[in-house]
């Protein structure tokens, strides 16, 4: 294992408990900068850990990012661990996010669906869902993309826990999506949450359970086209943009439609690399390249969010 | 562990409402055992479908009794489970 985050290997996937000894190497590393928060506890009672990075004061407003909630997609978790050193390194050169940190803080949750990642790393790679045990049925688990209070049930999910797109028997039965609601719920300060996915490389905003275009349709656009530049300007990276249901299809009970409804005007799902060679299997040397390009991106939303307060 | 011998991924794209609701069709046969990585979401997108080996024979046949070509995405999913595994374990020593 390595001694600290300099020597961390970005460019390998790891297990659960080399990602939380990393974020602990990371807050032992930064403790005026990086902090972690156990905001929940998974189906397996496994924590959920978030690391917050703030430059001080008192409720700022916030940027949320996650990764790895559908835990076989492990090009994001990889990418969530890049992400959490790069606001470090950015911060120490006064570079890249560092302006943003100067007002505003981030949130970012690595391993979103912990149970799952487990799962993958120990009894089936191409498991998708949480693992939460479905009375009458002998199937396991929930999808948390499908789990929101968003929709949640109709066309754009499906109601047999066998398959993948289950959404639950209600609204955040998932503690891994309770958690989440709990604290964006009690913070009421984030501006612009990111949740990210692979693979099929889009850039998508609500909604997702209707064809009724979102309020701020226009502005979110303009803003997935500029960071889609940004990613593109890096490697060449193909990526699609537009809402959830004219981009891919009509998916009820999704993370952005409900935070965009709580008022998050900046809500965003990205689907990472590739286009379908390696689907969930993606080499492990394509990790650090994704991380970079998705920062792009990730870093045109965050200003946008810092300089369009509302 | 689950393994993984064996399952490919297919990928459809469909090209006409025909073939569209042909890959669709195959959502519904739950005794296949497939896992849509990416699920049918119109003409010209591509659909990749991981389809366990006892299942490859039937999936093929209708694919093919119906007309819709496609192409294998991954020949054999264990095989760059075991890269992955491998990686994961050199990574880890050094």
């Amino acid at each position: 294992l390595s001694l600290n985050t300099d020597t961390f290997n970005y460019e390998a996937y790891h297990t659960i408990d080399e990602i939380y000894s990393f974020m602990d190497m990371l807050v032992a590393e930064n403790p005026n900068l990086v902090s972690k928060l156990e905001i929940g506890r998974s189906t397996e009672n496994r924590p959920l850990y978030v690391l917050k990075f703030s430059t001080g004061g008192t409720n700022r407003p916030a940027i949320w990012i996650d990764t790895g909630i559908h835990s076989r997609e492990w090009v994001t978790q990889a990418s969530g661990v890049w992400f959490a050193k790069k606001i470090v390194q950015d911060h120490a050169n006064n570079e890249g996010v560092a302006s943003i940190l100067e007002t505003m803080d981030i949130f970012l949750e690595i391993v979103t669906n912990p149970d799952g990642f487990v799962f993958t790393h120990t009894k089936n790679r191409m498991w998708r869902k949480t693992r939460s045990k479905n009375s009458g049925s002998i199937c396991v688990g929930v999808d948390p993309n499908r789990n929101w209070d968003a929709g949640f049930g109709d066309a754009g999910a499906s109601g047999n826990p066998c398959t993948e797109t289950y959404h639950g028997p209600y609204p955040n039965s998932e503690p891994e999506v309770k958690s989440i609601v709990d604290f964006v719920k009690s913070h009421g300060n984030i501006k612009a949450f990111v949740s990210i996915h692979s693979y099929s490389q889009l850039l998508l905003y609500p909604y997702g359970y209707t064809e009724t275009p979102a309020p701020d349709e226009q502005e979110l656009h303009e803003l997935s086209a500029k960071a889609v530049a940004a990613l593109t300007s890096l490697y060449g990276t193909k990526y699609k943009y537009g809402s959830i249901i004219t981009t891919i299809y009509r998916a009820s009970g999704s993370t952005v439609d409900w935070t965009y409804n709580q008022g998050i005007k900046y809500s965003f799902t990205f689907e990472l690399r590739d286009t379908g060679r390696y689907g969930f299997l993606l080499p492990a040397k394509q990790i650090v390249p994704t991380a970079e390009e998705t920062w792009l991106a990730l870093k045109v939303i965050m200003e946008h969010a810092r300089d369009h307060p509302y | 562990t689950e393994t993984f011998v064996g399952h490919q991924v297919l990928r459809v794209t469909p090209q006409s409402d025909e073939e569209l609701q042909k890959v669709q069709e195959l959502q519904d046969l739950e005794h296949l055992q497939l896992d849509f990585w990416l699920a049918p979401r119109g003409l010209g997108l591509p659909v990749d479908i991981r389809v366990p080996f006892p299942s490859l024979q039937a999936v093929k046949a209708h694919l093919e009794a119906s007309g819709v070509s496609y192409s294998i995405m991954i020949e054999d999913v264990q095989a760059l489970l075991d890269v992955e595994q491998m990686e994961m374990l050199r990574s880890s020593r050094r």
